[in-house]
């Protein structure tokens, strides 16, 4: 699976 | 952060801002899909969860309460307080036909099979949908009120920025977001229509937005 993004958009 | 994602961060907040300021000083809630609205508390609802258990900046938890408070003060204003300025006879679009596929897609198409990613994947599918309401709701009335059309356009143009915020941090540190990426070109593609017609129409001076 595909490297979860650290998310640190809005 | 770079300058498009800043700038698009902006371009949301105004546009929250107007929406809510145009409900709250004109009391009324004439012309706005409430179910747009309630979808757009969900997507926040469901991608910030993360509030309780990852602290990324300041600004990034600021923002994530602004926008919660903002899109559930809304809802409020058109469900509660002015509910009788709400024309849900025109705000008719079925949004079961969005959240079944948004839920299913978010099931089968993710980064980690885990709660807290499949609500984020369903939030980031949710929110490339959830502006349809109220789309449709203008075309059925015909007409939007100019201050309508600016919430759409700042709305429209906060993605649009995004996706220039994901070619620049591609280009700059390698980042790529695949299913943000694909949503946020459905999402702003689904605005393409409505942009034509304000730089054509809203901006000539005419006071509202017909529709052809």
């Amino acid at each position: 699976d595909l490297r979860i993004n650290p998310k640190d958009e809005l | 952060m770079n300058i498009f994602r800043l700038s698009g961060d902006v371009c949301h907040l105004i546009a929250i801002i107007i929406l809510f300021l145009k409900i709250w000083r004109s009391k009324s809630c004439a012309g706005i899909s409430g179910k747009s609205q309630v979808l757009f508390a969900l997507v926040f609802t469901t991608r910030y969860l993360d509030l309780f258990t990852s602290y990324i900046s300041a600004y990034n938890t600021v923002m994530k309460v602004v926008y919660l408070l903002l899109a559930y003060s809304t809802v409020g204003l058109i469900f509660f307080r002015f509910r009788n300025s709400y024309d849900s006879e025109s705000d008719s679009f079925r949004v079961e036909f969005l959240l079944v596929p948004v839920a299913g897609l978010s099931f089968l198409e993710n980064y980690a099979f885990t709660p807290l990613e499949i609500l984020w994947t369903f939030s980031i599918y949710l929110e490339s949908v959830a502006i349809l309401p109220q789309l449709f709701m203008i075309t059925k009335t015909g007409e939007a009120e100019s201050i309508t059309a600016h919430y759409l356009l700042f709305l429209g143009l906060y993605r649009a920025l995004y996706l220039a915020n994901w070619l620049w941090r591609f280009h700059t540190e390698g980042f790529y977001d695949q299913i943000a990426v694909v949503s946020g070109v459905v999402q702003t593609i689904f605005y393409c229509d409505f942009f034509y017609l304000y730089f054509t129409r809203v901006l000539r001076g005419s006071g509202k937005m017909s529709l052809p």
